[in-house]
């Protein structure tokens, strides 16, 4: 059956109307200015820290940079029982944010987090 | 925008907003008067050739640390100016540093030179005596021709295990240059200012863990 699947991936693509209802990154900018701290967060003053969203195809392309383990599920919810459901799309790269912000005693503080912002998306 | 501050939930569910919120102005401690002037130019600058517009690190640009923090300085004494001499003690107050932020280095930074109406102002910082550590002028690691210099107070305050509390140090600057016949107004060197570079061990944003580590039955 997987042969068959691999015929009709123009097919699916087509019928999903195109690229953007694939699993991709979407944008979600913050400003801290809306939420009324930019007066103590100096910097930066926008957060964009991104999400994934769309469905996975049944052919997971080498870009998802995808696990053995979400080719397998991907099957089994094609060919075995629909009720196991499709892998997810999630962040898979992430960078940090670097804040600068006045601290309740007077300081000044400047403090990168990790894994802020999404950079990439994957199925799993 | 997806979020107006009328419409912000009780608790905000992105991360950030949540760790954020627990430093925000109105929680308790918060004390009144943010930092201006010199010290926050020179974090701004700082900033700026560390993170780009959206705040992520610049490549190649990393300050080798994650975290640094400015302490300013509380001031005490009567009056600084003697003369031509002008002598400001200095405390800089280190409690209630996270756990997680272990000390790197630390310096403090000053103007060592001020132009005046006449001649300039030269100034340097003394470590005041306490306990067993006497009392020493500390020179600056670079002298740059203007501008802030910094000196490294590291030895100071990484006694060992114990934590310090306070770094006490002493101002003085000297009127340099021909004495003007006319009175000079007072000038008030700016401040300077502690920076302590930190590794933050738990950069992340979830607060350590609330319950105790639960072993598999």
């Amino acid at each position: 059956d997987t042969g068959t699947l691999a015929h009709d991936l123009p097919n699916y693509l087509r019928e999903q109307g195109g690229e953007k209802s694939d699993c991709s990154l979407r944008p979600f900018p913050v400003s801290f200015a809306q939420l009324g701290w930019d007066h103590w967060i100096i910097a930066p003053h926008r957060y964009n820290p991104r999400y994934c969203k769309g469905a996975c195809p049944h052919l997971l392309r080498y870009d998802y940079h995808a696990p053995n383990h979400a080719v397998v599920q991907s099957f089994v919810h094609q060919l075995v029982d629909a009720n196991v459901p499709r892998p997810s799309c999630v962040p898979y790269r992430y960078s940090p944010i670097s804040v600068l912000m006045i601290e309740r005693n007077g300081g000044i503080l400047y403090k990168e987090y990790e894994n802020m912002i999404a950079e990439s998306c994957t199925c799993r | 925008s997806p979020l107006h501050p009328g419409s912000l939930p009780a608790v905000p569910t992105l991360p950030l907003l949540q760790a954020l919120q627990t430093r925000a102005p109105g929680s308790p401690g918060w004390r009144v008067g943010p930092s201006s002037g010199q010290p926050l130019r020179y974090m701004l600058n700082l900033y700026r050739r560390a993170a780009d517009r959206e705040g992520r690190p610049r490549r190649g640009r990393s300050l080798g640390t994650n975290t640094i923090r400015l302490v300013q300085a509380s001031s005490h004494g009567g009056q600084p100016w003697a003369g031509r001499w002008y002598m400001q003690p200095l405390t800089y107050l280190l409690e209630g540093q996270p756990e997680a932020e272990h000390l790197l280095r630390a310096t403090v930074v000053y103007l060592p030179s001020l132009p005046l109406a006449r001649g300039r102002l030269l100034c340097a910082l003394e470590l005041v005596a306490a306990g067993k550590t006497p009392g020493l002028l500390l020179s600056p690691t670079a002298r740059p021709r203007r501008g802030w210099a910094e000196v490294d107070v590291t030895p100071y305050l990484a006694l060992g295990n114990s934590s310090v509390r306070s770094l006490a140090l002493q101002h003085v600057c000297v009127r340099a240059g021909r004495a003007g016949g006319g009175h000079d107004a007072p000038v008030l060197p700016s401040r300077p200012f502690l920076l302590l570079y930190l590794n933050d061990t738990q950069a992340g944003l979830a607060p350590p863990a609330a319950e105790p580590h639960r072993h598999r039955r």
